[in-house]
This record gives structure tokens, sequence and C-alpha cells, in this order.
């Protein structure tokens, strides 16, 4: 048996201009909710514990795409998801179609402990939420400003992805787009995906 | 999205992932996150959380694989995330993962351009990266 070990992740698929100050943001919050997993080990808590107090935390920021900061659907609202799995007896919990749950996280832990399933979605869920009385917010509480320019450009992209000879003005998807086909990811240019 | 595995000192393992999904995605669309096998596992070997095209790795049944291949072929926590990233990953599909092990590993794996992660050991180790 070895000692304790944790990882954290914020997303795969990074669009290689990002902005340094946008990294360094990056690697403050890893490092940050690292500490917390870090400091929760040492105070033996029990390893699922310690899993949905480092993501509680991730998705309070809105750097990432979850909880505040997700991704918007096509009509700009945000419908979260979230699962997690004690590796002791393999239980597990998981939750879809959220849209006034602050922590997700916590609502799939709950369908876990408190649940007679794995997995709720969408009203079902938002029901369970209300009876479990986790906090609930208004979906505008997830929405920020920067995703929702996002989106705008992820809708064009979508339009126009297909067809480099007409330039985008003032955006840096028609720089790229003019000199070389963009680097894709779910069939979006990496600039406006939010890794998922 | 955002994931999160742990290994205690007496090698109990534990995952977790959340995310907002895909941008400008249709109402309903469900990714790999929170379907228990795709997007996140745990077991008595190992925790996985991953990342990426969602559908790619739905299709892939990504976690639960870096397990399986731990289980049926013996593989340590290196070897199989490596077998898993590039085998299991179809049609091009882009992604990452972090696993832990219940001998107190920790790796992370990804074909994408870069992922946000970062990973500490008891014994002082600690690293946080975005590019290969």
């Amino acid at each position: 048996m070895g000692g304790w070990a944790i990882a954290v992740h914020g997303g795969a698929g990074v669009d290689p201009n990002l902005p340094l100050e946008r990294q360094e943001e990056a690697r403050q919050l890893l490092t940050r909710c690292l500490n917390i997993g870090i400091s929760a080990l040492r105070s033996s808590l029990s390893p699922i514990d310690v899993v949905e107090l480092v993501i509680r935390e991730l998705e309070s920021d809105p750097l990432f795409n979850s909880g505040r900061g997700s991704a918007l659907t096509a009509k700009g609202t945000v419908e979260m998801e979230a699962s997690i799995m004690d590796g002791v007896g393999r239980r597990c919990g998981a939750v879809s179609g959220l849209t006034t749950v602050k922590n997700p996280i916590s609502l799939a832990r709950l369908v876990m402990d408190k649940s007679p399933h794995s997995y709720l979605a969408f009203s079902g869920a938002e029901e369970f939420a209300k009876q479990q009385g986790v906090e609930m917010v208004d979906n505008d509480y997830f929405i920020t400003e920067d995703n929702l320019g996002m989106l705008k450009l992820a809708k064009e992209a979508n339009s126009i992805i297909f067809d480099y000879r007409i330039p985008l003005t003032g955006s840096d998807i028609c720089e790229k787009a003019a000199d070389a086909p963009p680097l894709m990811m779910n069939g979006l240019p990496i600039s406006v995906y939010a890794q998922e | 999205t955002v994931g999160c595995v742990v290994v205690d000192g007496q090698g109990r393992c534990a995952a977790g992932t959340s995310t907002g999904g895909l941008m400008n995605k249709m109402s309903g669309r469900i990714g790999d996150s929170p379907l228990i096998g795709s997007g996140t596992y745990a077991c008595d070997v190992c925790a996985v959380s991953c990342t990426g095209e969602g559908e790619a790795i739905i299709r892939g049944t990504l976690a639960r694989d870096v397990a399986a291949v731990m289980e049926y072929k013996g593989l340590g926590l290196q070897e199989a995330v490596d077998f898993v990233i590039e085998r299991r990953l179809d049609g091009g599909g882009q992604a990452g993962l972090i696993a832990v092990s219940s001998k107190g590993e920790v790796v992370c794996g990804f074909n994408s351009v870069g992922m946000f992660r970062g990973c500490a050991t008891e014994d002082g180790f600690m690293e946080v990266g975005i590019w290969d």
C-alpha cells in the first residue's frame, strides 16, 4: 500500500493561443484546489469526502466549465451534469439536466447516499434536490459574460466553419481561418471550445 | 469539465466529475461526465475521471476500461492509461483523464492539445500543468 495521492483536472483541449494570464489563473485555481484536497487528506477525510469537497470548489469558480461558468446550451441556458463513485463497494451517484443546483457534485453524492438509484435526471433530479434541501440558485448564477460571448462565436462558427474564404472581422477566428485551418474539438474551433 | 480522483493511505479510491457540457449543445444532450463507466469510475483497483469529447469517451467506456485492463490484463496504472488513451479513442476523439491506483500511484494521460491538471502525493510530489 502506498501513501495517499490526489489529482484534479479542469478539462482537456486547450487553445494553444490561450493568453498567458489565463494560463496562470488556471494554474493558481488548480493549485488552490489541490491544496484543499491535500489538507483534507491530512485530516483523514475519506476519499469520497475529499472528491466532493474539491469538486465543489471547482464548481464555484467560474474559470472552468462546471457549475458557475458552465458552457451554455443553444438556448443560452445551463444544463449541468455530474457523477461520483466510491471505490469501496463501487457505490455511485449521477445527475443530469440540472438548472438550479449550485453544486451538482453534491446532488450526485446524495443520489448515491440517500436514494435507491444511481442516476437521476432533469425534472426528477431537480425535484430530488428540493427534497434534499440542497442550495439552489437562479440559472443566471451560472452564466458568465465570457460564455455568452463564446456561445455567440460558437453559433457563428457552426454556420460558417466550413467556408474559410469568408473571413470574419474583428474576431481572432478570422485571422486564424484566413491563414490556417483551425484546430478542432467536438466540431468547434478550439478557440471557442469550452473544455468539456 | 472538472474532475478529482483520490486514494488514501489505506488504498481506498474515489472519483468525481462535473460539467456544463458542450458550448451550443442541444438541450437534453447528455455527455460522458454523468455516465458511470464512461466519464467516472472507481473500484478497489483505481479511480478515474475523464474529460474531452464526450461522445468519443462514451463510445470507448474510457473510465471503466482503465480499471478493466488493470484487472484482466494485469497492467499497471500508467500502462493502463496509455493503453486506453491510445486504443479506445476511435475516430480521432480527443480526451484526457486523471487516475489513481490503490497502490498510491497517480497518472494523467491525454491526446488532446493540452489539459488543465494537477496532482500531488503524500511523499511531497506536486505538479500542475497545461501542456505536454
